[in-house]
This record gives structure tokens, sequence and C-alpha cells, in this order.
């Protein structure tokens, strides 16, 4: 793993006092490798070399570590320091109904994480509304419909097949009746579809929801940076939740999606199940990117 | 990849950046940059065209000879669709039945998914847009014996293909591998030969974990060809080198799009001038 390649960089390094410049570029170039093939865009990893190298030249070798071990604590403090730092809670509006609407690009689990959500809003005692606004997609409403019946909440039933409308009407409903948070699940989409990042733009503006979560594949590669970057700039998201983390994707999207749009990774997809979702820890996923 | 005037280092690194972008891997960029290097320093290579014409040659060559037709000589023959979640095998399925029975060939649909909620339900609909039948069981049900009767309808009534539909699943669930293990020994069973193809359904914008995805499946159930889905989209599949390379496996179709008609040929020269 990456703490036995920076050993063997840092064997010749025995005796010496203090982390020098030319063993450091050494030490990263490892780290770098370790960074792209956990997918964490090219763009991401050469800034946050860039940050390490800074940090790390000049320091005083601690006793209680190897200087492989000391650049590894650096580039992981590093790396839990730009996962974390804000609030990664949903922020539930003080007039119910708090509104939540799920976005993303095509199978990242944005249905199957609105049936999550809804069951632990449920079990918290809330009034959930799931809302079926995917018209497109075949089965979509019945699946969703079908997660509402193995929660136990409610689905909103529409004859409009026009997602902004089916919206704006769930919110109008939802007040009238009472419920405390209502979930908007939306069609997967392209970030490059004009029309239908416009649809999602138009239902945000019609029922202004306190929380769009932007769903996320863990094992999604490169392209990560250019797909959150267009939708938090289309749309504008406030959170992620980040999918199939139960798999052995390394996660680098993580930080690269992180570090385009400085959103908070507010869940993780632990499975299939509705009792699959987890709060984001940085640290346990710094250590995962890093391998 | 803009070019400049001169092959320098800096050039290189352009180069390299712009392979890692499009998803290809640190190995693969290495590899392929290596021979660059070596035929620059030749005197091979002369001019950035150049360069690029020879980064084409060396990826398109990772990508050939390799067969990309579908064997589906027996009568009928079984085509088994199997990825890990959410990368669009019950859409493929949809639009490979079209393309099908565009060449004259009777599609029969087995919805083997029996987990996920309304998967049977999204299959049928797709059988509806056909016009083809879609052999099925409740929610809960054993996806081999949905494998298993569909496999008996479509020999009763002389179909020419049946496409099988399956959950997706992570390749690191060892019960869930076993699960699909399990289908396709009763499929093989039931008609010896069978499955004809097992087409592995990756999505174009999944990064360096397809390789263990896919040698994963391999392993398990011998891989015959892969579906690359979601090429609409903006990621360049670069992926696909290493599985070519390193399991042997083609890519024999790509998915453009949602709709019944997006499954086009894998046509490796357009996919690599694409690429860059
Ligand atoms: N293993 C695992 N599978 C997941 C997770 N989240 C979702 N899935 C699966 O991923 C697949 C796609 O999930 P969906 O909820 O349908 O995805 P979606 O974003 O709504 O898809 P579209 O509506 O088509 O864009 C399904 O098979 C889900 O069961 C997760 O955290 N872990
Ligand atoms: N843009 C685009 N979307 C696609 C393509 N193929 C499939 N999709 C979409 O991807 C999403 C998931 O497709 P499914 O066919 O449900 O995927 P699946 O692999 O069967 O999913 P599970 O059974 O849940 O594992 C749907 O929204 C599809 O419309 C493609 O080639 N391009
Ligand atoms: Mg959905
Ligand atoms: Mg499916």
């Amino acid at each position: 793993a990456l703490t036995g390649k920076l050993e063997s960089v840092f064997k010749k390094l025995r005796g010496r006092g203090v982390l020098k410049e030319d063993d450091v570029k050494e030490a990263l170039r490892e780290v770098r490798l370790a960074l792209l093939e956990a997918d964490v865009n090219f763009k991401v990893v050469k800034e946050f070399i860039g940050k390490v190298q800074e940090r790390a030249v000049g320091q005083d070798i601690l006793t209680s570590l190897t200087p492989g071990q000391q650049v590894i604590k650096v580039v992981h403090d590093e790396l839990v320091g730009l996962l974390g730092g804000k609030q990664s809670k949903l922020h539930l509006s003080p007039n119910p109904p708090t509104v939540i609407m799920m976005v993303g690009l095509q199978g990242s689990g944005k249905t199957t994480t609105a049936g999550k959500l809804a069951k632990n809003f449920k079990k918290d005692g809330r009034k959930v509304l799931l809302v079926p606004a995917d018209t497109r997609r075949p089965a979509a409403i019945e699946q969703l419909k079908t997660l509402a019946r193995q929660v136990g909440v409610d689905a909103f039933a529409s004859e409009s097949r026009d997602p902004v409308a089916i919206c704006r009407d769930a919110k109008a409903w939802a007040e009238r009746s009472l419920y405390d948070v209502v979930i908007l699940d939306t069609a997967g989409r392209l970030q490059i579809d004009e029309l239908l990042m416009e649809e999602l733009r138009q239902i945000k503006a019609g029922v202004k929801p306190q929380e769009v979560l932007f769903v996320a594949d863990a094992m999604t590669g490169q392209e990560a940076v250019n797909i959150a970057e267009a939708f938090n700039r289309e749309i504008g998201f406030d959170g992620v939740v980040l999918t199939k983390l139960d798999g052995d994707a390394r996660g680098g999207a993580a930080l690269s999606v992180k570090a385009v749009t400085g959103k908070p990774v507010k869940f993780t997809g632990m499975g299939e199940k509705l009792d699959a979702l987890e709060p984001f820890f940085p640290d346990r996923m710094a250590s995962r990117i890093l391998g | 990849l803009v070019l400049g005037e001169k092959i320098d280092e800096s050039f290189l690194e352009e180069l390299e950046e712009a392979l890692i972008a499009s998803d290809v891997g640190t190995k693969t960029a290495s590899l392929v940059l290596t021979d660059l290097k070596e035929r620059f320093k030749r005197n091979e290579l002369s001019s950035p065209a150049q360069v690029r014409e020879r980064l084409k040659q060396v990826l398109f060559e990772i990508l050939t000879d390799r067969s990309a037709a579908l064997s589906l000589s027996a009568t009928p023959s079984v085509i088994l669709v199997v990825g890990v979640n959410g990368t669009g095998k019950t859409t493929t399925i949809g639009k490979l039945a079209r393309r099908l029975q565009g060449e004259g060939k009777k599609v029969m649909l087995a919805a083997a998914d029996t987990f996920r909620a309304a998967a049977a339900e999204q299959l049928t609909v797709w059988g509806e847009r056909n016009g083809i039948p879609v052999v099925k069981h409740k929610e809960g049900a054993d996806p081999g014996a949905v494998a298993f009767d569909a496999l008996a309808a479509a020999k009763a009534r002389g179909m020419d293909v049946l496409i099988v539909d399956t959950a997706g699943r992570l390749h690191t669930k060892s019960n869930l591998m076993e699960e699909l293990k399990k289908v396709q020994r009763i499929l093989a069973r039931e008609l010896p030969g069978a499955p004809q193809e097992t087409l592995f359904v990756l999505d174009a914008t999944t990064g360096q974990n397809a390789f263990a995805q896919a040698k994963t499946f391999h392993q398990a159930i011998g891989v015959t060809g892969i579906v690359l889905t979601k090429l609409d989209g903006t990621p360049k599949g670069g992926i696909v080198f290493a599985i070519n390379k390193e399991l042997n496996l083609p890519v024999k179709f790509i998915g453009v799009g949602e709709g019944i008609d997006d499954l086009k040929d894998f046509d490796p020269k357009e996919f690599v001038e694409a690429l860059l």
C-alpha cells in the first residue's frame, strides 16, 4: 500500500532531522499515483500535491513516526481538512414542510436514496411525502411507490406528466396536509442536456427546496469534476450523497466534487436496502482514497 | 489536445493529462507514453502531429482484433446481461431486443431481477415497446426459477433469442456473485452451450474500479463482451483499454442514449478519435 511505497522512498532518510524538498517531491510522486488510481481528478490532484508539498517540506521529523509515515500524516490531514469542514447536516425548515430535491446523472441512486431518506425521517417521527417526478424512465413512478409502501410513507399521486407541475402540486398538497418533509425524486439526466437542466431549474424555482442533494456514484471517474461543476452552476445544490460505497471503489470523486464545488458530502449510500444510508465521515473517506 | 510547435517536457505532460482525464488510468497512460518517448528518442517522431498519429495507433491496436459480433447460431440462443447497479442493463436489453428483431429474430425477455423495486415492471415496458413476451415472477422470487421458466418458454415457443435481465450487484458481494453463477448453471443445464453470450454492462462514467468489476464478473461467470453505456454524456470511457488488454474482453456495443434505438456497434477507430 501507499505506506509501504513511501517507506522505501524514505529508507535513505534514516538519521536526518528534517524533511528535505527532494525527498518530499519523490514521496509525493507516489501519493499522486495513489490519488489518480483512486479516481481523484488530475487537476484536483495537482493542486492538492502542491499544497501538501508546501506543508511537508522543512517539517521536523517527529521521533514517533518514520519520514514516510510523517508525509502520509500530512497528506491524510490535508485530505480530511478538504473533505470535512462545513456542517454536513440536512437543514430542516422551521416552517414545514422541508422540501428536499434529488438530482444527478442516470442510475446514480436517486430513487433508492429518496427511499432511504424517507425511512430515516419516519424513524424520527416525521410525516414524509415521497414525490415521484420522473415521468420519463419506464416504471420509475412504480419504483418509488413500491419504496414508499416498504417504508410506510405516502407517495404523491398525480395525473400530470409534467415534472414541474407534479412538484409544485405536491408541495401545495404537503402544506395543506401538514407533512414535515417532502422528497422530490427527479429523472436522471446528463449535465449537458440543456432542456432537462432547464426543467430542473423550473422545478427548483417552483418549490424553493431547502435542500438540493446531488446524488453521485462513488465509482465515478475523472468526469466527476465536470459533472458536479455543471450541476452546481446550472442548478445549484446544497449537499452530495455518494452512493454504492459498499463496493471497493476508492471514491476519489468525493474529493473532486468537494474541491470544485465546495459543497459537502452529507450522506453515503452503503447498500441497496433502505436502511443503508450513513452520515459522511471525512477521516474514513480520506483513508479509503489513499488506499 | 492542443498541439504546439515542439515535443518537449510540457507537451508530453499535456498528453499524459489528456489520457488520464479520459480515465485510461496511470498504467495505460505510462505504457503509451513510454512507446512515444522511445520512438521520439529514435527520431521516429519529429512533430506533435506525428506523435498524435502514433498515439492513436497505439490505442487503436489495443482495441482491435476482437470479435465484436454476437454468436447467436443456437436456437434459442441465450444472452445473459450482468453488471453492477445502475449501469444500464435493463435499458440495454430493450435496445438490443429492438435491434435483433430488426434482424428478423424472434426475441423473448426474462425478468430475472427479482430483487429491486419495480424491476420486472420496467423490463415489461421494454417488452411492450418491442411487442415481445416477457417472462416474470413475483418480486422476491428465485432468479434461477425465472431463468428456468423463461428458457423452457423460449424453447416451447420457438424463440431465436432469450435475453435474461439480472439484478445489478456489486462484484464485492460474494453471495450475489454466487447467485449469478447459479443462474448461469441453470441456463447451461437446460440448454447446453447457454448462455451463448454473457454481456457485461459498464457505465462509461466509471473510473478505475471498472477493471476490478470486469475482472471479478469474468472470473465468476465468463464474460463474452462488454456494452459501454452512457457515452452520449461527457466521459470518454478510457477504462476499456486496460480491460481489453489484460482481460481480453471486447466492447461489442455502446449505449448513446435512453431511447430504444440508442445502441451502436462499437467502432474502435471512432472511439479513439473521440477520446483525443
Ligand atoms: N450497492 C448499492 N446499490 C445502490 C446504492 N444506492 C442505489 N443502489 C442501486 O443502484 C441502482 C440504481 O438506483 P436508482 O435509485 O434506480 O438510481 P436513480 O438515480 O434513481 O436512476 P435514474 O432514475 O434512472 O437516474 C439500483 O440497483 C439500486 O438498488 C448503494 O448505496 N449501494
Ligand atoms: N444517457 C444515457 N442513459 C442511459 C443509457 N443506458 C441507460 N441509461 C439510463 O440509465 C439509468 C439506469 O438504467 P437501467 O437500465 O435501469 O440500469 P440497470 O443496470 O438495469 O440498473 P439496475 O437494474 O438497478 O442495476 C436509466 O435512467 C436509463 O435510462 C445510455 O446509453 N445513455
Ligand atoms: Mg430514479
Ligand atoms: Mg435493471
